[in-house]
């Protein structure tokens, strides 16, 4: 089975705003 | 069929045809007659104007036939006539032909830089060690290793009442050397001026009075620079550029008036004189398309066994390497086309947070994926995996 491509809108970037990538 | 090409394209030795480089040529005399006008010489009259373009006009063309200096009464005798070739030749023969009784003394000489300097390139004199401090010229040529500028008679008297200074290259150089082989031979059939020193009338003989009894003229025709265009056996002509100046028709990767260097592109290996056996052509670098510069490097020459020394410079369409031959950092190789293709290079696309880099494999294509990540650019979570919601660690065991 192909495993669905990860998607953003789900993370929780909260602690980790540093890290969140520009769109 | 070009003749710095066999039939086969592999280049091959070229030297342009052997011709009189003065010809047309314009020659500056220190003493020319006829200003003022006297009754067998005027400047202004084309037809009693003894000018020294006559020397190297075409042979029969023109009238008067010959040059002729002012009238010498007293010393200095010395007049020089001067030619510029307008680039380098190979000397092969100078002669001049005296329409009076020849000099007893005369200097020969060259330039390499257009004139800033000259060395001798012989001499000729009834006298050699009381005119130029030389021994007459051996019968075998020099006896040093290499050529040198040597006192020959000077020209005789023929029965027309002229004569005839010749010289060969040949003459000042020891036998055996080999052009192909022998820079110091190189060195001395190069020139790009001639000048040639007239410092005793025959009137006087051997003598070194001051003052001559008769009104005498130095009077010449027919100066021949025998050589060829100096092009290094790199172009088998010479052809004159859109400013009037003359230059080689350089081929095998090379460049320059002389053909004395490699073409920008063309430096995989160190720039050298083609000879009978080998063309020495200069290299384009290999950089598959990718580079329009390079430049060469002697360390990388040396290690490569003296095959390649060439590294391209701003490697285009996303690849890096000497040869532009493997993609730049966070670009990949498309297997599906070739590497001198515009698109050889794919980015590697990382996912920003499945992938645990922005650097994937150049050869693959594989970024690195965090854990439970899995895909080419790391953007599904792998079996027995599920999104969770930290971008740390976006896969999860699934419970």
């Amino acid at each position: 089975d192909v495993m669905p491509t990860l998607d953003m809108a789900l993370f929780d970037w909260t602690d980790y705003e540093d890290l969140k990538p520009e769109v | 069929a070009d003749p710095c090409y066999d039939e086969a394209g592999e280049p091959r030795c070229c030297i342009p045809g052997l011709v009189n480089a003065a010809l047309g040529r314009e020659v500056l005399a220190s003493s020319t007659c006829g200003r003022p006008a006297n009754r067998i010489c005027d400047s202004s009259d084309p037809q009693r104007a003894h000018s020294a373009d006559l020397l190297t006009s075409v042979p029969g063309t023109a009238s008067p036939l010959c040059w002729r200096s002012d009238l010498l009464q007293r010393a200095p005798f010395n007049v020089t006539l001067t030619v510029a070739l307008g680039k380098a030749f190979e000397l092969v023969f100078v002669s001049l032909r005296f329409c009076s009784a020849p000099p007893t003394s005369v200097a020969l000489l060259k330039s390499q830089d257009h004139g800033r300097s000259w060395v001798p390139l012989g001499f000729f004199s009834s006298s050699c060690s009381l005119d130029y401090g030389r021994p007459p010229a051996p019968a075998g040529g020099p006896a040093g290793p290499g050529p040198e500028a040597l006192c020959f008679p000077a020209p005789q008297a023929q029965p027309d009442g002229g004569g005839l200074l010749a010289f060969s290259v040949q003459d000042g150089s020891p036998q055996g050397l080999d052009l192909d082989n022998s820079p110091v031979l190189q060195d001395w059939v190069t020139a790009t001026d001639i000048r040639i020193l007239l410092t005793r009338p025959a009137i006087l003989g051997d003598t070194r009075d001051p003052v001559v009894t008769v009104p005498y003229s130095y009077s010449a025709t027919e100066l021949q620079v025998g050589g060829r265009c100096k092009c290094n056996g790199h172009a088998s002509r010479c052809l004159l550029d859109s400013h009037g100046h003359l230059i080689c028709d350089c081929q095998h990767g090379t460049e320059g008036p002389d053909c004395s260097r490699c073409k920008p592109f063309f430096c995989d290996r160190p720039w050298q004189r083609a000879t009978g056996q080998e063309a020495h052509a200069c290299l384009a670098c290999s950089c598959n398309g990718h580079a329009r510069r390079c430049r060469f490097n002697m360390e990388l020459y040396r290690l490569s066994g003296r095959r390649s020394g060439g590294v391209c410079l701003n490697c285009r369409h996303n690849t890096a390497g000497r040869h532009c031959h493997y993609c730049r950092e966070g670009f990949y190789r498309d297997p599906g086309r070739v590497l001198s293709d515009r698109r050889a290079c794919r980015a590697c696309d990382c996912h920003p947070v499945g992938a645990a880099g922005k650097t994937c494999n150049q050869t693959t294509g594989q970024c690195p994926c965090k854990d439970g990540v899995t895909g080419l650019t790391c953007n599904r979570c792998a079996p027995g995996f599920q999104q969770s919601r930290s971008p740390v660690a976006p896969c999860v065991k699934t419970p």
